[in-house]
């Protein structure tokens, strides 16, 4: 988490979730694209964070 | 012989009504967790650009993780119009499976996600519930790994050429968890 701009998880998620369109859990696909690419350092060391998805959703969800 | 062609069918895409009240929740402890605040103002601009009625809540104890999420439950129940969404976003210091409170005592999220499942949530019955954890799970750094193979790939500061161990992959139970498979 940084210390101004917040949780990397959080405010990809809102991004992703604000400015495109379309079923959930492809959205949230974006999201994990977008956070595997990102490297965060901490200590000095590059490390990786990505989210993990689990859905029991019998539908499609749009949230726009 | 001849063989037999088959011609798949696309999907029929059924969607969830989303045309009812969306009502969302956020607990958030602050306490020793900086940069919290530019994580709820996100949140909060995101739950008005998809017209989700928020409420958020500040530096919750164990025990108020648990009294919120059961009266956001009542609130749903409640409500006056149809509810078609719920979305929860729970952000915290914790552990797999665990949440620790501003107290420092801890609440099993298993207990809050019951809270609104089909049998405790009478207006969610069949509706999205949606829920975002942004809290530690356990103590390992993940260093990623290279990908690439063998080929030559341009490393640039923009695109690093690691991914996250743990990608890629689709799990699917045929129960969810503690239940029996038939």
């Amino acid at each position: 988490r940084h210390d101004v701009d917040g949780s990397t998880f959080i405010q990809t998620l809102t991004d992703v979730f604000c400015n495109r369109k379309g079923p959930i859990l492809q959205l949230l696909t974006e999201v994990t694209r977008r956070m595997a690419k990102a490297e965060l350092v901490q200590e000095g060391t590059a490390r990786k964070v990505n989210p993990e998805i689990e859905s029991t959703l019998r539908k499609q969800l749009y949230l726009q | 012989m001849e063989e037999e062609m088959i011609h798949p069918r696309p999907l029929q895409e059924e969607a969830y009504d989303m045309s009812g009240a969306r009502l969302a929740l956020t607990l958030c402890v602050m306490k020793a967790r900086e940069g919290s605040e530019a994580d709820i103002s996100a949140l909060e601009h995101m739950f008005k650009q998809l017209r989700f009625e928020n409420t958020t809540k500040r530096d919750p104890t164990a025990q108020q993780f648990q009294e919120e999420l059961k009266n956001f439950q009542d609130v749903i129940d409640n409500w006056k119009e149809p509810v078609s969404c719920a979305f929860v976003v729970l952000m915290a210091h914790g552990e797999e499976g665990l949440l620790k409170g501003e107290d420092g005592e801890m609440v099993k999220l298993d207990d809050l996600f019951e809270t609104l499942n089909n049998k405790n949530c009478r207006a969610l019955r069949g509706k999205p519930k949606i829920y975002i954890v942004q809290a530690c799970r356990g103590e390992h750094r993940d260093l990623g790994e290279t990908i690439g193979g063998d080929e030559m790939v341009m490393v640039t500061k923009d695109e690093p050429q690691t991914i996250p161990t743990y990608t890629d992959t689709v799990h699917v139970y045929s129960t969810v968890e503690g239940h029996l498979a038939y």
